[in-house]
């Protein structure tokens, strides 16, 4: 599977970018965080475009990324269940 | 009870198009 670039990235509108991506983070952060995963692509989808092709690239980056996204989600859920 | 932040964030599910912006967005 040859990695996904800005180019091929920009035929395919703005949804289906994001698919695209997904399609392509979701196996990385599953290897990471395999219950969380869903969520964790989710969160993280809603970044810049060209910031997650470099985290696509960059494994330290992803992972200090999937890390942020953890410790939000935590904090969200704990809320919720104090509320 | 079912405030709309319980679903945040919108999951992700390999190869089923995703809308995750737009559930958000108004």
């Amino acid at each position: 599977r040859e990695p996904l670039s800005a180019s091929m990235l920009a035929s395919a509108l703005p949804h289906v970018q994001k698919q695209m991506i997904g399609d392509r983070l979701y196996p990385l952060i599953y290897a990471l965080h395999s219950e969380l995963a869903g969520k964790i692509t989710g969160m993280l989808l809603e970044i810049d475009n060209s910031e997650l092709l470099h985290m696509l690239e960059s494994p330290e980056s992803l992972n200090a990324k999937v890390e942020e996204a953890l410790i939000m989600l935590q904090a969200h859920q704990a809320e919720e269940q104090t509320d | 009870s079912n405030g709309s932040s319980v679903n945040w964030p919108p999951e992700f599910h390999p190869g089923v198009p995703w809308k995750g912006l737009q559930s958000i967005d108004p």
